[in-house]
Parts: structure tokens; C-alpha cells; sequence
């Protein structure tokens, strides 16, 4: 199993969520972070306010998925929260050693 | 109803008889979830390719997933995605896939292999094994495939208990006698509550009541009761009233499907 | 070492805790996330109209690890932050290649 | 490639990002979290006021990093977060499987 991680800009999250579900993926996890990045002093919209700031907020998504469905999870959000801007965000992949459904106690692909 | 225990049902409802919509999908009165969207599933297949299609029903049922309904079983999803993804049209042997998710979508499959057994065993696991390889779901599916078809052709329900006699000895977990009151999802405590219920009541509605108040997995419960009892009462036998709360829309098509299905049978062929 | 990464109802946090500390493990990380899954989220009234609120709150909890000690932490979230209600919750397990404790420099199983 | 999780006290943010800078590292992921540690019920100075809660607010740092410049980003924000009192936190280093830019669709060491 993999752990996938992918940062993307806020505004994308609905339209990842909703091109997860095209590919029967819905159980995700989601947190506010904040990025920084390689391009200094860029602006980017976000509550329809220009920022020149040094961090912009982001929205990690995690998804925990089979190894064999990995790399269409990854190249789903990849196409969906792209925009060719700077600070369309990264996508990274970790193993798992292991994954439980708390509810049940069903462990590994079972789990997720 | 869907995971309360019956102690909970009791408490909340001493005896629930309406159909009152609520619980932890908050449904209105008369919506359908999963076991009857994905029953449609499978007769919107075959009666579209004029015969059974193992890839009509899975391409139905992505379709289905796709649409963000209302509830998905953690096992279907996962057999309907390695279909989106993979193509896949059988889950691989899995022995976690004891679960009541291929049972619940029998009532179509009875109906279009009416007067075949040898074609019955055939669709109801290829159509089970969309989401669920396991010999004990096999079996359930067959099995209340026979009675189904038993049932819709008048045998009595002597004649019913006799043919189940098969799969008691076959799988004597399923014996359901004394019943030990277990109603989860998983396929052996899922058909105990349905058999003891239905073998025991007076009526569709004494045996719908009595199988949903066990509570449990009580949708599908409830609707392999239904499908059962249904088979066996007639449609005249189901309350008007609850009748009169499902969604219009629903009861048409199933009721449309239901008689082109039974037309695409062996045994409306051989009359 | 291990990482292990547990998605719990929120009110289960402080069990869980307590739990923890029971089996001798104080040190960890929690952080506020959103789920979504087959747990519906919560309706909310606006303008006059329900509407569900697609994602539910829960707690992330990292906690690295000793490799032999993971199994009884993975056991002893699972026996306290279940609930047997959809929505429980999930616990990955990642492996560590190093662990510092910045305040000493140690590594490893003495960083944890 | 590895992903650096630090866990470190917030007021160090600044300092740690502009070290990470000095050594050309400038993509990193920040979140907000909460601490729960081995000492209990110890004070810290959390914006000028001293806490005797049990949890303590933590920041974050992800960062995804070539193997071989790993050692030095973990050398740097030890040294940098570093106050030598309880609590200057963790960092953990895992493998990562793949890494992926969003933007330019670039993969493994080019995408971070
Ligand atoms: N090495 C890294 N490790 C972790 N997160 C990173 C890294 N580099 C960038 N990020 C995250 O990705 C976001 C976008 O990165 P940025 O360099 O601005 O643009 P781009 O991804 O388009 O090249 C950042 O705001 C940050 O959240
Ligand atoms: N594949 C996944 N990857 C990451 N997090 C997940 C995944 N599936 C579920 N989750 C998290 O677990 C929570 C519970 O999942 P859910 O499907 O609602 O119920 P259950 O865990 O009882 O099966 C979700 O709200 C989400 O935070
Ligand atoms: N085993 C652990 N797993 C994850 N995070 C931890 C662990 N132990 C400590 N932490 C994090 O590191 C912070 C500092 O830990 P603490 O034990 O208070 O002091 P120190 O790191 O100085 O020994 C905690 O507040 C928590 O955020
Ligand atoms: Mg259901
Ligand atoms: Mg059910």
C-alpha cells in the first residue's frame, strides 16, 4: 500500500475531490498547511485578494490506496490541480508497512 | 434501522411499522440506498442487452459509483473500482468477502434465469464475484436464487424449506435453528435472520417487521426479507400504505424491469 | 522506528492519550484535519436551506516509534479510539530511516 | 528521495526557514500542530505568556529533499531549532517512493 501526499492550491480541492470520485477513491484526508516555495515574491489569489507574502496557503491531501491504483491516484490529481502557474504544488508517494480500518480491525487493502 | 441493535430499535420505537425515512443517513421516507440502486444495476443490464451481461452490470455499477450515491458497502466499492481501473469483472478470492453485498442484488438474477438452475448458479456468482469471491457469499446467492424461483412459481413454503435443507448441509453454519438472533453483515448472520423471519411470520409485513426490528445490517435484511417475501406473498400482500411512501419513480421501474426480466427467462422461452 | 499515523473521531483524542500513557508512550503530534469518506458530514442550515457539510473533523496523531513497540501502540489506539461506528478511523504505519531529538542531538530509538 | 518532518517551536519558524535558505533549500510545507511530550505539566513560552497545559503549540516542516543533501538539512535544523530546553522537538526522515511537480509534470529529483 501507499501513503499519497499531494499540496495543492485551496481553490483546486473540490475539483480533486470530485475527479477522485470518477476513479471510485472517496476516502481522503485534508489539512490547512502552508506552503513556501522556490519562486520569491510571487502573487497568487486567495479569498480574492492578491498576496505578495512569503507563505501561501495550500491544502495537503492525504490518500492511502492499493500499490496497484497508486499511479492513477497520482496522475488524477496531477491533472486536475494543474494549472501551469507557479505554486500548482507536489505530489509525494510513501510505502506503508501497514494500514488498519479502525471500525473493523480489517488491515491491509481491506483497510482502505 | 441500519446498525442500531434491536435493544436500541425497542427503546426508540418499541416497534417500528412506518416507513419514517431518518437513521444515519438521514433518508427521507420511501428513498432507496444501496441494495436497491445496485439490484437496479444489475436488471437495467440485462434487460437492456436482452440477456444476462456480466460487463453491463459491472459498466452499470461504476456508473452507479460514480454518482455519488447516498451509501457505498466498503467491499463493493473496492470490487467496482478495480473494475473502473483495472477492468477487472472478478475480485480475486478474499477471505474477509464473507459479506451480504452480492446477496442483496439477487432478486434480478432470479428472476431472468427463471426455470434454469444450471444458469442461475452460473449468474448469481458471476455477478456476486464483481465484489464478493467468497463460497459462503456463493452459496447465499444461490440458494436464495432457488427459493425465489420456487417461491414465484407457488410452491409451498414446506417445498422452500426443503430445497434449503441443501445448503444447511452443505454449510451448516447457516442453520438458523435455534436462531441466535445475529443480523449483521455478514452473510451467515444476514440469511439466519432472513430465514428464521420468513419461515415464521403470518405475512409480508409480519416478516418485514420482525426482520428490520432485529436491526443490524437491517437494510439489507430487510431487503432480502422483502425479496423473499415478496416472491412468495404476491404483490398484494405488501401494505398499501408503505407502498404509498415509495418514491414513485422507483416503484415504476422496478416494476417495468420485474416483467422483462421474467419474459427473458428459460421459462417464459418455454411456453 | 516506525511512524505510526492514526485519523481519529476527536473526542476519542484524549482516551487515546490516556491510553497511551498507560503503555508508557507520552510523546506525540497532533494536528486538526478534515475527513471524508462514507461518514456523511453534518447538515447545516444557510439561507433557509439544509445542506450537508461534506467533511467531518477529525484528529491526526503521529507517534514514531521503536519497531517493537508498534504493534502494542497500533493495538491500543484501535481498542480505544473505536467506536464500531462508521468514521472511526484509520492508522498507518510508516518506517522510519532516522529520528533526532533536536534538544540533544541523540538519534534513534533514544530521540523517541 | 526523503521527506524531513521537523517538529519544532514556533518561534523558530523564521530563523530554521532562513537557514534552510542559506543552504539553497527554499520548498518546504508548514502546519500547525500540538505537542504532547514526555515532561509533564512543564512551562513554556508560548507569545510571552507561560503554559502548564498539557499540550503545546508545535509547528511542522516538511520537506522533500535529494538523498544526499538530506544529512545536511537535518544538521541545519538541529542546529537552528535547537534551544537546548525541553521541548525543541524532533525531526524524522522517511524514503520516498516518488516525487512529483504538479506544475511541469517533472518526476523524482527535478520535481523538488
Ligand atoms: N521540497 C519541498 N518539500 C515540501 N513541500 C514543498 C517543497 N517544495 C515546494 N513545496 C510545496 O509546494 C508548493 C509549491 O511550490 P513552488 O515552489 O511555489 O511552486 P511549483 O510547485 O509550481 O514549482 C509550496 O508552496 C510548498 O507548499
Ligand atoms: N484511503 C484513505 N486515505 C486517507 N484517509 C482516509 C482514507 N479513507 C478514510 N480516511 C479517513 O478516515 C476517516 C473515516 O473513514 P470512513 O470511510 O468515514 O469510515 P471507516 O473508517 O469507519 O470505514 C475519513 O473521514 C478520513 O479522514
Ligand atoms: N514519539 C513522538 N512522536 C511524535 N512526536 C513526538 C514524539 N515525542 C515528542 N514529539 C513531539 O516533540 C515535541 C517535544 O517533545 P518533548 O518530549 O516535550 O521534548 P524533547 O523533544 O525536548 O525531548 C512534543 O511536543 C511533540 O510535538
Ligand atoms: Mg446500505
Ligand atoms: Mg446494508
Amino acid at each position: 500500500m501507499k501513503l499519497i501526499e499531494a499540496i495543492i492550491k485551496p481553490f483546486k480541492l473540490d475539483e480533486v475531490k470530485d475527479a477522485l470520485n470518477e476513479i471510485g477513491v472517496e476516502g481522503i484526508t485534508v489539512s490547512e498547511v502552508k506552503g513556501f516555495g522556490r519562486q520569491k515574491g510571487h502573487t497568487e489569489l486567495y479569498r480574492g485578494a492578491e498576496y505578495v507574502v512569503d507563505f501561501i496557503p495550500k491544502v495537503k491531501i492525504e490518500i492511502a490506496i492499493a500499490d496497484e491504483l497508486a499511479a492513477k491516484v497520482v496522475e488524477t490529481i496531477e491533472n486536475t490541480a494543474k494549472t501551469g502557474r507557479i505554486g500548482d504544488g507536489k505530489i509525494f508517494v510513501m510505502s506503508l508497512d501497514e494500514a488498519l480500518r479502525i471500525r473493523t480491525g480489517e488491515k491491509g487493502n481491506d483497510a482502505i | 434501522m441500519e446498525f442500531m441493535t434491536a435493544a436500541e430499535i425497542r427503546a426508540k420505537y418499541g416497534v417500528l411499522k412506518e416507513i419514517v425515512g431518518g437513521g444515519w443517513l438521514r433518508l427521507k421516507p420511501g428513498q432507496v440506498t444501496d441494495d436497491t440502486e445496485m439490484s437496479l444495476c444489475v436488471a437495467r443490464a440485462v434487460v437492456a442487452a436482452n440477456g444476462w451481461s456480466r460487463e453491463g452490470i459491472a459498466a452499470n455499477f461504476a456508473a452507479w459509483l460514480r454518482s455519488k450515491p447516498v451509501d457505498v458497502g466498503d467491499t463493493c466499492r473496492r470490487g467496482i473500482r478495480n473494475y473502473m481501473l483495472k477492468g477487472e469483472l472478478e475480485t480475486p478470492y478474499n477471505q474477509w468477502d464473507a459479506g451480504n453485498g452480492a446477496c442483496m442484488r439477487m432478486l434480478p438474477v432470479s428472476l431472468c434465469t427463471l426455470g434454469d438452475d444450471r444458469l442461475l448458479a452460473r449468474c448469481a456468482v458471476e455477478q456476486a464475484h464483481i465484489t464478493h469471491n467468497h463460497p459462503f457469499s456463493d452459496a447465499a446467492c444461490i440458494y436464495l436464487g432457488k427459493l425465489v424461483h420456487l417461491a414465484v412459481l407457488g410452491y409451498s413454503k414446506t417445498r422452500l424449506r426443503r430445497e434449503l435443507e441443501g445448503l444447511l448441509t452443505s454449510h451448516e453454519n447457516f442453520r438458523f435453528e435455534p436462531y441466535r438472533g445475529l443480523a449483521s453483515g455478514y452473510v451467515v448472520d444476514t440469511l439466519q435472520t432472513v430465514f428464521h423471519y420468513f419461515f415464521t411470520a403470518r405475512d409480508f409485513e409480519d416478516c418485514l417487521i420482525k426482520v428490520v426490528n432485529q436491526g443490524g445490517d437491517a437494510d439489507t435484511t430487510g431487503a432480502i426479507a422483502g425479496m423473499l417475501a415478496g416472491a412468495y406473498y404476491g404483490e398484494e400482500n405488501i401494505p398499501r400504505r408503505w407502498l404509498k411512501k415509495m418514491d414513485r419513480k422507483v416503484v415504476d421501474e422496478v416494476s417495468l424491469l420485474a416483467e422483462r426480466l421474467v419474459t427473458l427467462s428459460p421459462w417464459a422461452a418455454a411456453r
